[in-house]
């Protein structure tokens, strides 16, 4: 984040930090305990997804605490539309965990909004741990920045004819105090505060650069791909969980039980 | 980091946590 401000660990509680080969390379928001919402850039082709790893509960990246969970990717689910109309159209992705998220003051999810939300005149924030200077400085701690929403039409403006916006957009800048998002912000929130609960608007997709002549951020707009979202989270089955190792008495009584099945059958 | 072991299965997260409303509200 250009400008950003440091953060309070518990402020942003859903942000997540992507990780390939071991580097932050993306953010992300936990929409509950088996999924994230991320971009779909940040899933580029060729990546294995072995080699990603999801950090929730963190907010230096260099220090984890008691509340830092890292998971594991079980599958990502790019939406079908990425790359299809626009260069980084449709850039929404969706992580599935092969894990549960263990919640706690330091780990929660933030809300989809409503299909229907006015954005006019909300305040919205943006958190990342992206770049932090056009030189392409970066730093460790989680920054927050206050970015005002700027209509369509203006960002199409400021971005004039070289880069085209799409519908499913939304722009997103403090252009007079130079707060802007930057490489290494994409696939996280931008949220906005209604009747004082969270909800996503954005996700980080793209811009030019990060400074000036200050282009503004654009975002992948949540109410466009909230069926897609919640079609997705609410038919794909949470993985299978590694059992826990059966107490002794639980499989005696379960041999026991079988044993009888068994020689029930032979009958 | 620790890595999550299946015993932390046992208090897997209950689905009906609250979303969007950190504890610490930003002042």
């Amino acid at each position: 984040l250009l400008g950003g401000e440091l953060t309070r660990d518990r402020k942003w509680p859903w942000q997540v930090s992507v990780h390939y080969s071991g580097f932050h390379v993306c953010g992300g928001s936990i929409l509950n305990a088996y999924w994230v919402l991320t971009a779909a850039h940040c899933f580029a082709r060729g990546k294995k997804l072995q080699t990603f790893d999801m950090y929730v509960g963190i907010t230096n990246l260099e220090v984890a605490n008691r509340h830092t969970q890292w998971l594991e990717i079980n599958q990502v689910i790019i939406h079908p539309t990425f790359e299809m109309f626009h260069p980084v159209g449709g850039d929404v992705a969706l992580v599935q965990l092969k894990s549960p998220i263990v919640f706690s003051d330091f780990v929660l999810p933030i809300c989809l909004p409503p299909s229907n939300l006015n954005l006019h005149n909300m305040s919205c924030w943006t958190t990342g741990w992206g770049m932090i200077s056009p030189q392409g400085e970066t730093g460790k701690e989680l920054l927050e920045a206050q970015l005002p929403l700027i209509p369509k039409f203006q960002c199409q403006l400021l971005y004039g004819l070289t880069s085209y916006l799409l519908p499913e957009m939304l722009c997103a800048a403090d252009i007079k105090n130079m707060k802007n998002v930057c490489e290494g912000d994409s696939g996280g929130p931008l949220v906005c505060k209604l009747n004082e609960t969270w909800l996503q608007i954005g996700i980080v997709s793209w811009g030019r650069g990060c400074a000036q002549p200050l282009y503004p951020g654009v975002f992948a707009n949540v109410s466009y791909f909230l069926s897609w979202i919640r079609y997705y989270m609410e038919t794909v089955p949470n993985p299978p969980q590694i059992l826990p190792s059966l107490s002794s008495s639980l499989r005696n009584n379960l041999s026991t039980l079988l044993t009888i099945m068994g020689s029930l059958l032979v009958l | 980091v620790s890595r999550r072991h299946p015993k932390d299965q046992a208090n897997s997260p209950s689905s009906d946590v609250a979303c969007g409303q950190p504890v610490l509200q930003g002042k």
